[in-house]
């Protein structure tokens, strides 16, 4: 699973 | 960005946008609770901290302004500009049973032991409960003012419509993050029941009102 900073999501 | 997303974060807007119109019209914060607010500036300022070190795009940037701006904004509201109007005697959620263990658990699972990775976690954990004080008010004094009722529907779905984006961005884009959809199942889960008052009642024009 792929979660690297920064998240693109709000 | 996929439709699932974008209506999401439309329908996260719309709820903080009614919540703002609803106090500044009814000069009134009766029946909001001043904890889950709180809750919700510290979710945003704990998630928002990339702000400052990373841009995505302007959508991103405007956006997180726009959340944690109108965070404080509510909670000034609340606690300052409208007090008299507070029911601080239904609002009596224990947030510090949220706060901790949340926090407990942000430090213990997380993707990536690094500052800005926990208070990311801590945030999305955080937010997945952020509404119980909220949820709890409202049994608490047994009903809901349908703007109030609106706002809770619109926040609910916002994580509902992540639920779906995260089916999309699986299937579509190979991008699946656990914490988060963990999370966000929870948060809808615990709407589940408001949802259904909301569809069989405040559709029909009758207002909510939980056994007490």
């Amino acid at each position: 699973c792929n979660h690297s900073l920064p998240k693109d999501e709000l | 960005m996929n439709i699932f997303r974008l209506v999401g974060d439309m329908s996260h807007l719309l709820a903080i946008i009614i919540l703002l119109m609803k106090m500044w019209k009814s000069r009134s914060v009766a029946g909001i609770s001043g904890k889950s607010q709180i809750l919700f500036a510290i979710v945003f300022t704990t998630r928002y901290l990339d702000l400052f070190t990373s841009f995505v795009s302007i959508y991103n940037t405007s956006m997180k302004v726009f959340f944690i701006g109108t965070s404080y904004v509510t909670v000034y509201f609340i606690y300052q500009h409208f007090k008299p109007t507070y029911d601080s005697n239904h609002d009596t959620f224990r947030v510090e049973f949220l706060i901790v263990p949340v926090g407990g658990l942000a430090f213990l699972v997380n993707h990536e032991f690094s500052l800005l990775e926990i208070l990311w976690t801590f945030s999305i954990y955080l937010e997945s409960v952020a509404i119980l004080p909220q949820l709890f008010m409202v049994s608490k004094t047994g009903e809901a003012e349908s703007i109030t009722s609106h706002y809770l529907f619109a926040l609910g779905s916002y994580r509902a419509l992540y639920l779906l984006n995260w089916i999309y961005r699986y299937y579509f884009e190979g991008f699946f993050d656990l914490i988060a959809v963990v999370a966000g199942c929870v948060q809808t889960i615990l709407y589940c029941d408001f949802f259904y008052l909301y569809i069989t009642k405040v559709l029909k024009g009758k207002k909510i009102s939980l056994p007490a």
